[in-house]
């Protein structure tokens, strides 16, 4: 039986609206350490990994290992019934067709129980464990958004190139082109709007925005967002939860 | 011209 109950329902929900709109469906993995997800685009372009580690939920347990096949849009539908303050619990017996989502509301003395039918779904796991990277940049992930968002009304693509002591992001399109330079910077008073830009080799990277802009999604999970990024390989854009992370893999693009 | 590549380019199936 597995079940975990959530100190706030916003965190689920704000997992599940980052990942709705990349995927459709995919299994949930519930161990005695916790959920984790892997799932890809359909056009097999970015990949979600979302690691939900044990100790993020408030009561947890998982006597036996479950895969839990869960539709991304029923589950949005159904958890966005709750107040994001209330505790909210998902429950499943171990060779369960349903999952059960139970909201607590913390003043009131309500409780409301849904269910959310499950699906059998049969996808191929990828192995992306072991990846070097040549240069990591971490920043505010509202400023990461800001410059997806304002460079993809340039072009479908972002060039991200990084040297030693410099992030370059830009974009060149029919209307002209656009740039946003960072570089690090310590803030002691307010930490979350510091930036690190650590480089073992300068990168030039091009990435599609539109995929940019299905990452973007998570940006209420996480204060900050780390960028890791390699030379001919897919960008990790990883953003971290209280104990876990959501990170996408997205592969880059190629210059003809 | 650019043209985007695929994740089964980077990472092999389990």
């Amino acid at each position: 039986m597995l079940e975990g109950k959530f100190e706030e329902a916003s965190l689920l929900k704000k997992i599940v609206e980052a990942m709705k709109d990349c995927v459709s469906s995919c299994n949930f993995n519930c161990t005695e350490n916790g959920i984790s997800v892997q799932a890809v685009d359909n056009s097999r372009v970015l990949l979600i990994s979302l690691l939900i580690e044990k100790d993020t939920f408030e009561e947890y347990r998982c006597d036996r290992n479950i895969t839990l096949g869960i539709g991304l849009g029923s589950f949005s539908k159904i958890i966005g019934n709750g107040a994001n303050s209330d505790y909210l619990t998902i429950q499943a017996e171990d060779d369960a067709d349903t999952l059960g989502i139970i909201f607590e509301d913390k003043v009131k003395d309500k409780i409301s129980e849904y269910n959310l039918k499950l699906l059998d779904i049969d996808a191929d796991l990828l192995e992306v464990d072991a990846m070097e990277t040549d240069a990591t940049i971490t920043l505010p992930s509202a400023d990461f958004a800001k410059i997806c968002k304002d460079m993809k009304t340039l072009s479908e693509s972002l060039q991200i190139t990084v040297t030693k002591d410099s992030a370059k992001f830009q974009s060149a399109g029919e209307i002209g082109s656009g740039s946003v330079v960072i570089k690090p910077k310590t803030d002691i008073d307010h930490p979350e709007e510091s930036i690190t830009i650590s480089l073992d080799k300068p990168i030039d990277l091009s990435f599609g925005s539109k995929y940019l802009s299905d990452i973007i999604k998570a940006t209420s999970l996480s204060q900050k967002v780390t960028i890791k990024l390699t030379e001919d390989s897919p960008g990790v854009f990883e953003y971290k939860l209280p104990s876990g992370y959501l990170r996408f893999y997205l592969a880059p693009k190629f210059d003809e | 011209m650019s043209g985007q590549q695929s994740l089964n380019r980077f990472f092999s199936v389990k």
